[in-house]
């Protein structure tokens, strides 16, 4: 008999020991044991699997080993593009955001607009807007960025063209 | 992109998806994170689903969807499902994976790329951190 469960993620692709350093290996691990245990602390103590998604992802995005919130990829203009997404298996409510610029923890934008929204789905300047008039928390200035990234972007930018996802190829 | 997916002692599933997405996206290109039943989905009486990949594909897909679908319509079991369903993104040419979590509690990976970044527990005493396939 399983009570509760919870699993995690925080990308997958091109991944192996040639590719990842000794460090930034125990840094992810470290990352991922802190995410879920955000997310257990909760369920454990009989809390709902929607406050303890939000807990995990809200973790891995505020971990800049991950490419969500803080550690983002950068998009082609040298900005920040973010999507998230929730959804509540009791009810099959949803609620996402895409494409907001200045929201710390886009997963938390996304149970707002599920919970207190009169739509699913909102992007660019109406999202960030819904998000001012609810109280989300707004990223401080560079909240965003790491030098991983920039470097990603500066390599782009030298081919003049297309699109990629560098180290971690994909998420 | 990260994700996360649960069920709660009551026998509730949630699911939540975030990202960046790509290195130089432009023309607001939008993956399948935000997209439900792509790349997010949570339904008690089957799975709640967290994608990460090449979004075009899952979209294309309905990824997270289709696990739920083919639990509820076919009666395969949730890793399976999964399996399944992250084949059916390679089909289209597509690579990623996805974490799962079934309404009776059981968790699954699947992925077909040579590593996920995942975790998961349960009451049970499950309790895993992997990074690079086949661990």
């Amino acid at each position: 008999q399983i009570d509760w469960s919870l699993a995690i993620h925080g990308g997958a692709g091109t991944l192996s020991r040639k590719t990842i350093t000794p460090d930034d290996e125990t840094a992810v691990r470290a990352a991922l044991a802190e995410a879920r245990g955000a997310g257990v602390s909760i369920l454990a103590d009989g809390g709902s699997a929607l406050d303890a998604v939000e807990a995990a992802v809200r973790a891995l995005e505020d971990d800049p080993a991950f490419n969500a919130g803080r550690g983002s990829t950068v998009a082609y203009e040298g900005h920040f593009e973010l999507d998230a997404a929730v959804m509540d298996g009791r009810t099959c409510a949803a609620g996402a955001v895409a494409g907001v610029r200045t929201i710390r923890n886009p997963v938390s934008l996304a149970r707002k607009v599920m919970q207190e929204g009169p739509h699913v789905f909102l992007a660019g300047a109406g999202a960030e807007e819904f998000a001012s008039l609810h109280g989300i928390e707004p990223a401080p200035d560079g909240w965003f960025e790491v030098e991983r990234r920039r470097r990603q972007w500066d390599k782009f930018r030298k081919r003049k063209s297309g699109w990629f996802d560098a180290d971690v190829k994909y998420g | 992109t990260v994700g996360a997916v649960a069920r709660d002692r009551h026998g509730h599933l949630a699911a939540a998806t975030s990202t960046g997405g790509l290195t130089g996206k432009r023309w607001g290109r939008i993956g399948d994170s935000p997209v439900i039943g792509a790349g997010t989905w949570a339904d008690d009486r089957s799975c709640a689903v967290s994608a990460t990949g090449s979004g075009e594909f899952f979209l294309r897909a309905a990824a997270a969807h289709v696990v739920d679908q083919r639990m509820r319509l076919l009666g395969e079991d949730l890793q399976t499902a999964a399996e399944a369903a992250v084949a059916e993104v390679a089909d289209l040419g597509g690579d990623g994976g996805l974490i799962a979590v079934s309404a009776d509690g059981a968790s699954a990976f699947a992925f077909n790329t040579r590593g996920m970044y995942r975790a998961r527990c349960d009451s049970t005493g499950l309790d895993e951190i992997a990074i690079f396939a086949g661990e």
